[in-house]
């Protein structure tokens, strides 16, 4: 019966198809061959299977990373879609891991699958969460740090959707310029 | 046409494909 149920229910296509990503800190290997693909999939029904089949990242250890990215985009500034491109990045205390995480997470992979950013969702290449000691981060990774009015339309709607309140500020910095230089002292961009 | 969901919508199908 549930088989006959699931075929006449149909699966519901997203508009892009998304490539998972796990990244796991080892130093004795290149930084490269410790990101992974985990998977591909382009329905609503197969993401939620991936998700409730993964570890949820708060329970993940320091190092690790999860990236979910439009197929054909590879979580790295050098990809020829992200290397124009930033991000805009919430940073969490360190007791928003038992609290708020994996909400923000979820919501933020929510985002980009149902392609919430209006005209500007084709601006997004994909998300990245990374699990820190010091500090969890969440971003969303766009194709154009210079295009202003997509940028800030795409950090506007992602802030509501996380539910922040109007005065915690947001920033988006320019791989080009957190490639130059260290973590905290990237240049910001635009604020929302 | 765009496929475009909402959160509701998405978070609909969650707790059908847990238990699957």
């Amino acid at each position: 019966q549930e088989l006959l149920l699931a075929e006449c229910l149909g699966k519901h296509p997203l508009q892009n198809r998304w490539a998972l990503w796990f990244f796991k800190n080892d130093k004795s290997k290149m930084w490269q061959a410790n990101l992974r693909l985990v998977t591909k999939f382009s329905t609503v029904e197969d993401f939620w299977a991936l998700y409730s089949h993964i570890q949820p990242a708060s329970k993940l250890t320091s190092g690790c990373d999860y990236s979910l990215f439009k197929d054909g985009i590879e979580p790295m500034w050098e990809d020829s879609q992200n290397k124009c491109g930033g991000r805009w990045l919430i940073t969490l205390a360190k007791q928003q891991r038992h609290t708020e995480l994996d909400r923000f997470w979820l919501d933020t992979l929510l985002c980009l699958i149902g392609e919430m950013f209006d005209e500007h969702s084709d601006e997004v290449c994909g998300a990245v969460i990374n699990i820190r000691a010091k500090g969890d981060k969440i971003a969303i990774w766009t194709r154009e740090a210079e295009n202003q009015q997509g940028v800030t339309h795409i950090g506007r709607v992602y802030k509501e959707h996380l539910g922040l309140s109007q005065k915690v500020v947001i920033g988006y910095q320019a791989h080009a310029d957190t490639a130059t230089k260290s973590g905290s002292l990237a240049k910001t961009k635009f604020v929302v | 046409e765009k496929k475009r969901y909402d959160r509701e919508f998405l978070l609909g199908f969650q707790f059908i494909f847990a238990s699957m």
